[in-house]
């Protein structure tokens, strides 16, 4: 929340004038995010879970939408087409296959919920693969990486207490959430050696 | 436990 919160406060029309929007965000990966909470999220008028679950269903689909309004539509201009290029053709396509074949139950919802948790393993990569085209991640862009980063690392640690403590374990989420903590781990080793002692990451040419 | 009726996390 925190993560996706600064991404729309920093690209908010109200915060920042057009100009200081920040840059080096990849719209692919925004529309890859927007998707897996729509996809994952369908089930948010049929289950009620509590009002916190719900509150953020709302939260994380809204925020993903508005940063994608903001970005591709009203500061059009500032993004950066040229460094944005990574094929998301090619990360939707093995998701959606993957989720048909490996799934726990062959209905749509659920079909639709395992693609959305494929999916957000990898959406991350239009991201990190513009980051490594440009050289560079602005220090607020960092920020935003390693939130989200954490957002699934921490809830590794949240499927670990569930094993032990309600015998409940959903490998889908497991497996696709360690893949998603894995391919962040570079960029955390970048967030916690140069950002954190107040450098910008760039990387080597 | 068995199966799981509904996802119960974000």
């Amino acid at each position: 929340a925190a993560g996706i919160g600064l991404l729309v406060g920093m690209n908010c029309p109200k915060a920042v004038k057009p100009r200081d929007v920040i840059t080096g965000i990849s719209g692919r990966s925004q529309i890859l995010f927007l998707v897996t909470y729509v996809a994952r999220y369908l089930d948010l008028l049929t289950n009620f879970v509590s009002v916190y679950n719900t509150a953020m269903k709302v939260f994380f689909i809204a925020a993903s939408a508005a940063t994608v309004y903001l970005m591709l539509f009203k500061f059009k201009a500032t993004y950066d087409h040229n460094h944005d290029t990574l094929r998301v053709e090619f990360l939707i396509a093995p998701c959606a296959l993957l989720a048909l074949v490996v799934n726990h139950d062959f209905t749509p919802l659920e079909i639709l919920w395992t693609f959305s948790i494929y999916l957000e393993s990898v959406a991350i990569l239009p991201q990190l693969f513009m980051v490594s085209k440009t050289g560079e991640a602005e220090t607020i862009t960092s920020h935003y990486l390693f939130a989200l980063g954490s957002y699934r690392a921490l809830y590794i640690l949240n499927w670990i207490y569930r094993y032990y403590f309600d015998n409940f374990f959903d490998l889908i989420a497991i497996v696709a959430g360690v893949v998603q903590t894995v391919l962040y781990c570079d960029f955390f080793y970048l967030y916690i050696t140069k950002v954190l002692k107040g450098k910008k990451i760039v990387l080597p040419a | 436990e068995g199966e799981q009726l509904f996802h119960d996390e974000l």
